[in-house]
């Protein structure tokens, strides 16, 4: 099963 | 007090018609660098950097560093009204709730201002930090527009997948799949409509192709786009704007579960 990630998973909060 | 004024103003109608379907509302940020603005559509699967640098405008003034919240559908609506060979100066004074852009015919004949409520848009802004990319396809923009609007057809996601033989894109849907192959083809008689591939390691992404599709709503801004990949990180697809800057979208892939 494929789920679709989120893009803030990736980058941080600056 | 804000004053730009750019003479190519067909360069801001596109970039809105290029955006305004994935993200809704956004904060234009104005600094001595450039006019940019990064957001992210409603469900933070996809984000949209844009940067107009300052000296792609005729004229720039920016006192201080000014962030405009804007609603783009609206913005988009104002823009409409200005010719694709007019002159378009966005303007704003400090502590105002509103900002003109002012649209002058190329022989000055016509001259048009329309005000544009502001709003207070609470964003979160990411910090998006310096990748290594394992592959960076470049290819005629309409040639992509024309893939993601074919396997649209077909299924819901795009897998990209570069090895030596070039950049493959595969999707699977109901009624079959498809799979269309991209070979590296720099003997072509324009820059513009080779197709380069850089690769360091072979990659392969799942992602979703109405995302994809909304991306290529940015074409008519270049000839050429650019889409970087690494293993489990967003692509990039990126959109040079002439001499001025960029619009550079980020979509997270899909993830085995």
């Amino acid at each position: 099963v494929r789920k679709q990630s989120q893009i803030t998973a990736f980058f941080s909060l600056g | 007090m804000l004053e730009l004024r750019l003479v190519q103003g067909s360069l801001l109608k596109k970039v809105l018609e290029a955006i305004r379907e994935l993200v809704n509302d956004a904060n234009f940020d104005c600094s001595a660098t450039g006019f940019s603005l990064q957001a992210m559509d409603s469900s933070h699967v996809a984000l949209v950097a844009l940067l107009l640098r300052s000296e792609g405008f005729e004229h720039y003034r920016c006192d201080r560093n000014l962030s405009m919240g804007m609603n783009l559908n609206n913005m988009a609506k104002m823009l409409r009204c200005a010719g694709n060979d007019d002159i378009i100066t966005i303007k704003a004074d400090d502590g105002s709730d509103t900002v003109t852009f002012m649209f002058e015919s190329p022989n000055q004949d016509k001259i048009a201002d329309f005000e544009m409520k502001l709003m207070d848009i609470d964003s979160e802004h990411l910090g998006i930090p310096d990748a290594e990319y394992h592959a960076i396809v470049r290819m005629p923009s309409a040639e992509f527009a024309r893939i993601c609007k074919d396997l649209s057809s077909i299924g819901d996601t795009v897998v990209i997948s570069v090895t030596k033989e070039g950049v493959k894109f595969s999707t699977a849907g109901d009624i079959g799949t498809a799979n269309i192959v991209c070979r590296q083809n720099k003997t072509v008689d324009k820059p513009e409509e080779a197709t380069v591939i850089e690769m360091q390691e072979p990659v392969s992404l799942t992602f979703a192709l109405r995302y994809m599709n909304s991306f290529t709503k940015a074409t008519p801004l270049s000839e050429t786009v650019t889409i970087s990949l690494s293993s489990e990180l967003p692509v990039v697809v990126e959109y040079k704007i002439a001499d001025m800057g960029y619009i550079r979208f980020y979509l997270a892939p899909k993830i085995e579960e």
